[in-house]
């Protein structure tokens, strides 16, 4: 903190200072530099995710917590050093018979995905990877403080959100030094061929990671389909009948 | 008394043992960490270390301090770093050797190869607890996202978006060899 930053001798309600659009929907960020946010050592941002919109995995540098004001979705997160827990098992077991490598004939296997309602809270630590999807058919509204205050963000006192996947052309307005710059994701940094023998891929492939020709946005509007494994609604949660048969 | 106090606390890790290792690849090398868990001390400084020794061609995969800044320093051979920030600019290309210093913010992300014989280094980092995650390989971002998210965040066919998340099946040290571009930093 500089000196005197909590020398407050007039407050006022705050507004978003930046609108972020995309694709499939908007993402309002508070001027953190604005005396009370900077007073508080708070980053505020406000998600709204139309319906079939899915919020691209991101990471921050510090933690924050989300409350879900109104909507309903789903949100998965990947912890660093946990396993692979959701699986689609029916199509697992009968691939193990053939000596098959992990990975290798099964549809998909990947960390916790947690049903959203309203008043759900959510923790997110600095450096952990979330995303939402709206499966509801009204928007999904997501508030989110980040505490930059906190012995968990090591750097400076800016919210510097880390795109796993997607863009954004607008850039992050709030970072002096960044405005008019587009923020590309994380892969855009590498070279093509090191990307390509990290994933053991084809460079086309990586360069797809790339997402150099994709200016959706970091909210992108699903077409089909979004069958990520989640168990099924407890019953009665959100008046939603069960997807599956419970067991 | 004296025996819960201060000064009998252990405060050293000898790091350059191979056979503490906590990643190791007989062919590509070893990871050696000391934290508050093996060293209850770092607790109180709220600091930790990571001791890197590789092979030539082997790749430590692109990963990110997830809660701590860190300061890479080279004690032993050359290396190929690529780093890229928060934006997405790659900020650093270029080969590393013995003797220099580079600092590794929170959140950026680091891909190291060795040029040398051997590479080393040792890494301290500002967490008793610090965390990596990486973008590729078994323990990966990658890994645990959903195919969907992959397919739609990246627009690939689900072929593909296995592939990526599951060709790699290391988690650290990976082997990579042939020309790799460097020294153009992307911004």
């Amino acid at each position: 903190q500089w000196p005197n930053e909590c020398q407050l001798d007039q407050l006022n309600a705050l507004e978003p200072s930046q609108v972020i659009q995309s694709e499939g929907g908007r993402i309002e960020v508070w001027d953190h530099h604005a005396p009370q946010l900077r007073c508080s050592g708070f980053a505020f941002e406000r998600f709204v995710i139309e319906p079939q919109g899915l919020y691209l995995p991101t990471f921050m540098n510090a933690g924050k917590l989300t409350f879900v004001v109104h909507g309903t979705g789903l949100m998965g997160r990947v912890v660093p050093g946990c396993p692979e827990t959701f699986i689609e098992s029916p199509v697992f077991g009968e691939s193990q018979g053939q000596g098959q490598g992990q990975g290798q004939g099964f549809r998909d296997m990947h960390q916790k995905v947690e049903h959203l309602r309203c008043g759900d809270t959510i923790a997110t630590p600095s450096g952990v990877a979330q995303w939402f999807y709206n499966n509801g058919n009204e928007p999904l509204i997501l508030v989110a403080a980040a505490d930059l205050a906190n012995h968990e963000n090591q750097l400076d006192r800016n919210l510097r959100p880390v795109l796993i996947a997607g863009n954004n052309p607008q850039g992050q307005e709030w970072l002096q030094g960044r405005q008019q710059q587009k923020q590309n994701n994380i892969f855009t940094g590498f070279a093509p061929e090191i990307l390509a023998q990290a994933f053991k891929i084809n460079v086309e492939t990586a360069q797809q990671l790339q997402s150099h020709q994709d200016n959706r946005g970091n909210i992108v509007k699903v077409k089909g389909p979004f069958s990520v494994i989640r168990p099924p609604l407890r019953r009665g949660q959100g008046g939603q009948q069960p997807q599956e048969k419970a067991n | 008394g004296l025996e819960e106090t201060l000064c009998t606390m252990r405060c050293t890790e000898n790091l350059d043992d191979p056979s503490d290792a906590d990643v190791y690849t007989p062919s590509l090398g070893y990871i050696n960490t000391v934290n508050s868990y093996n060293l209850p001390i770092l607790r109180l400084l709220h600091l930790s270390a990571l001791r890197g020794s590789i092979r030539n061609n082997a790749m430590v995969l692109p990963q990110w301090n997830v809660n701590a800044n860190s300061a890479l320093y080279v004690t032993n051979g050359r290396a190929h770093i690529q780093m890229v920030n928060d934006n997405g600019d790659r900020v650093f290309d270029q080969e590393v050797s013995n003797g220099q210093l580079l600092i590794v913010p929170q959140g950026f992300s680091v891909m190291k190869r060795a040029t040398s014989e051997q590479f080393q280094w040792i890494e301290f980092k500002t967490n008793e607890n610090a965390q990596v995650n990486s973008l590729a390989g078994r323990t990966s971002v990658m890994t645990g996202l959903p195919l969907e998210v992959i397919t739609n965040g990246f627009q690939i066919s689900p072929q593909e978006a296995k592939r990526v998340k599951f060709s790699t099946m290391e988690t650290t040290l990976t082997h990579s060899s042939g020309p790799m571009s460097y020294g153009r930093p992307r911004v």
